[in-house]
């Protein structure tokens, strides 16, 4: 199974 | 002062049709350049960057940097207010609480305002994609109604999509209780219209999964431009992204489905 990834995992939110 | 104006109010409708579903407020950034909005939706999952510059507009002008928190509800009801051929002009002074939307018909003779309240919105800037463009391990370019097909058709088999591309095209599928799909697109070797073409530029396969629900939301932006560009790497986010005319450009980040 496979979850949905969040942006702020691979950006850094400023 | 700010004055923004637009001979085609047409592309604004179509560029808030594109983010309706995705934000229900945001702030629009406006300076010498141009307007500029990045935002995330609420889950964190996706992101809106949406870039307008300000020599793609008839008139532009803007004193000094203003940062507008709109209702893109509220804007969305005013700039069905406009007319298909109505010229539309934004307005606001320099520390505004307000923003007027300016509708002059063709020939002049109708001339309509609306004026709407921004809202203080908490600044949350997202200097995310400020940095130099990355490289992509793949880069597809095919035409927006067929991506808007095919996310439409395989989102009736399950909740993502995942897409597989190598140097001979691109694989879309999807599986579900009742069944699975796979939509493959052959990189097309002379399209009669540039518009019509698949193109695939690839440094290495990439494999990746997104949700259906965002694909359906990124591809209401499809009637602002005949083809929709994917730059994919693996375990990155997808850059789902259309053309507005001369004018800019609207970029939909999505983070994949990852493996728990």
């Amino acid at each position: 199974t496979s979850t949905q990834g969040r942006l702020d995992t691979f950006f850094k939110v400023l | 002062m700010f004055e923004a104006r637009l001979v085609q109010s047409a592309i604004l409708k179509k560029v808030l049709d594109a983010i309706k579903d995705l934000l229900t407020e945001a702030t629009f950034e406006c300076s010498d350049s141009g307007i500029q909005v990045q935002a995330m939706d609420n889950a964190h999952v996706s992101l809106v960057s949406l870039n307008l510059r300000s020599d793609g507009f008839d008139k532009y002008r803007c004193d000094r940097n203003l940062s507008m928190g709109m209702s893109i509800a509220s804007m969305t009801k005013i700039l069905r207010c406009a007319g298909a051929e109505d010229t539309v002009t934004l307005r606001a002074v320099d520390n505004p609480e307000n923003i007027m939307f300016i509708f002059e018909s063709p020939n002049k003779e109708k001339l309509a305002e609306y004026e709407m309240k921004l809202i203080n919105m908490d600044q949350e800037h997202l200097g995310i994609i400020k940095t130099k463009e990355t490289s992509y391990s793949c880069v597809v370019k095919m035409p927006s109604q067929e991506f808007s097909r095919i996310c439409r058709d395989l989102s009736q088999f399950g909740e993502s999509i995942t897409f597989a591309c190598s140097k001979e095209g691109i694989k879309f599928s999807a599986s579900g209780d009742f069944g699975q799909a796979t939509v493959k697109l052959a990189q097309t070797a002379d399209a009669d219209k540039e518009e019509e073409a698949v193109l695939v530029t690839m440094q290495e396969p990439v494999k990746l999964t997104f949700s259906c629900r965002y694909l359906n939301c990124f591809v209401k932006a499809g009637p602002l431009c005949a083809q929709v560009q994917l730059s994919m790497s693996n375990d990155v986010p997808l850059v789902c992204e259309y053309k507005i005319g001369d004018i800019g450009h609207i970029r939909y980040y999505l983070a994949p489905k990852i493996d728990d």
